[in-house]
């Protein structure tokens, strides 16, 4: 649960982060 | 260059001070400690009193756990070094985008052991009851959403001052967000963000120890 969790959230932030590019 | 390593530096600390201390708390909840009764103890045969075995933990009637075992302190150990070698490949793709050297990964990633110990803290060692577990989630978002929405009155209303800067300094997000910059100096400036979260972590280990 909290694997999985921490995951979608590096992957989520990430995804915000090269989102201008 | 992309703000890669910041927002998944400022991500992580939502994680750490939102999401991760419901996981704990949810987990605690959940956890009994070898060897305690599930029942009452009323039950026990020889109609002893005791109903709190010697260092072990009792359970609230909601079946909140009520101590930290050092079962759960080792497994959420492993636990954060887990995440640290899950987010490894996250770094390396966001240090890439963001033009971020070696020296920035390590920085931020001194500064998010500094937030975890604080979420991890705040949500293993008060949520020992109901209302332990309103003050966790309580502390926890006011850390992560409550300081930042006071920078950013202060930088509105309140401008002249020098409250602004501190509490940019001081809120986990905007701290992490500026350290995560690519290619300043290894150490972070300033550095007493990092020991505030740590002496929280503390304090939170001796509240719960008081408690």
């Amino acid at each position: 649960g909290g694997g999985v969790l921490f995951l979608l959230v590096c992957l989520a932030s990430l995804a915000v982060g090269i989102w201008p590019g | 260059p992309l703000p890669a390593l910041r927002t998944l530096a400022a991500g992580l600390v939502l994680h750490a001070l939102l999401i991760y201390p419901l996981v704990l708390m949810r987990r605690l909840a959940r956890s009994r400690p070898a060897g305690a009764p599930e029942n009452p103890p009323s039950q026990t045969p020889d109609g002893a009193t005791t109903n709190v075995p010697d260092g072990a933990t009792t359970n609230a009637p909601d079946g909140v756990a009520t101590s930290v075992h050092g079962g759960f302190v080792a497994a959420t150990a492993c636990e954060l070094l887990a995440f640290a070698i899950a987010g490894g490949p996250f770094f390396l793709v966001a240090a890439y985008l963001g033009d971020a050297v070696v020296s920035d990964v390590l920085r931020v990633l001194l500064c998010l052991s500094g937030v975890y110990a604080a979420g991890w803290a705040i949500a293993s060692r008060l949520a020992r009851s109901p209302g332990g577990r309103s003050v966790s989630v309580l502390a926890g978002a006011l850390l992560a959403l409550g300081l930042p929405a006071a920078y950013y009155l202060a930088l509105e209303f309140a401008p002249a001052g020098a409250a602004h800067r501190v509490l940019y300094d001081l809120a986990p997000v905007t701290f992490l967000w500026s350290q995560a910059a690519s290619r300043l100096a290894f150490w972070p400036q300033p550095l007493w963000p990092v020991a505030v979260y740590v002496a929280l972590a503390a304090a939170a280990v001796l509240v719960g120890w008081a408690m």
